[in-house]
């Protein structure tokens, strides 16, 4: 927080944009976080502690939707369109690549809304995060958003039976991600 | 002039969860 950077350039005021884009996403990710039925019945610390250790993961899905992949174009929450050669050229260029590989990958499973918010909540239910203090109710609460995706997913892709399974190895990949990339700098005005 | 300050993506993740929770209460 004490970091102070130079103003002048435009990559500055690029990346100011897409971490100011994080701010509302973020609060979405909390309220989402809240209507998943059982998770207001956890401790709050654990509350805290999934989404703090979730949601950058839960943003990366969110933000696929954000990546043409077929142009290589981001657009932003400010409705700006940015080309992905633009946006490599910045500091968190490895960032924007990452998330499009993903956004590209995902798509092939072609998930309709309601397969993509049980995902997600699975994404944020994860008794293996660190701080944990009930993993018992932790991984209840997993063990049935698990269950309910499972069978929406065979219900839904009854004709493509892998689907849950490559869905499931997301999760490592989300993870990884996360390690890489959580520690991103991002920059503000003051 | 324009200041800038640099948080890591997890910190200002974090930053607005604890914000949003204290909110709240």
């Amino acid at each position: 927080p004490s970091l102070y950077v130079d103003p002048s350039q435009r990559s500055q005021e690029i990346w100011e944009e897409f971490s100011l884009s994080f701010i509302p996403a973020v609060r979405e990710v909390v309220e989402f976080a809240k209507r998943i039925p059982g998770f207001r019945d956890l401790s709050e610390y654990d509350q805290v502690s999934l989404l703090k250790n979730g949601t950058f993961e839960v943003l990366m899905v969110r933000f696929a939707s954000l990546f043409d992949v077929a142009e290589r174009t981001v657009t932003f929450l400010t409705g700006k369109c940015y080309s992905l050669e633009l946006l490599r050229s910045l500091r968190a260029g490895q960032l924007f690549t990452s998330m499009c590989d993903f956004s590209e990958k995902l798509a092939t499973l072609q998930l309709d809304k309601d397969e993509m918010s049980l995902f997600i909540a699975v994404v944020l239910v994860s008794a293996d995060r660190s701080g944990i203090q009930d993993l018992k109710s932790v991984e209840a609460l997993q063990d049935t958003l698990i269950r309910a995706l499972r069978s929406l997913i065979m219900t839904n892709h009854a004709n493509e039976t892998t689907t849950f399974t490559k869905l499931l190895l997301k999760l490592p990949e989300l993870r990884s991600l996360n390690n890489i990339h959580s520690e991103e700098l991002l920059a503000f005005k003051v | 002039p324009k200041t800038h300050r640099v948080m890591t993506l997890a910190d200002h993740i974090s930053h607005i969860i604890t914000q949003d929770f204290a909110r709240n209460q």
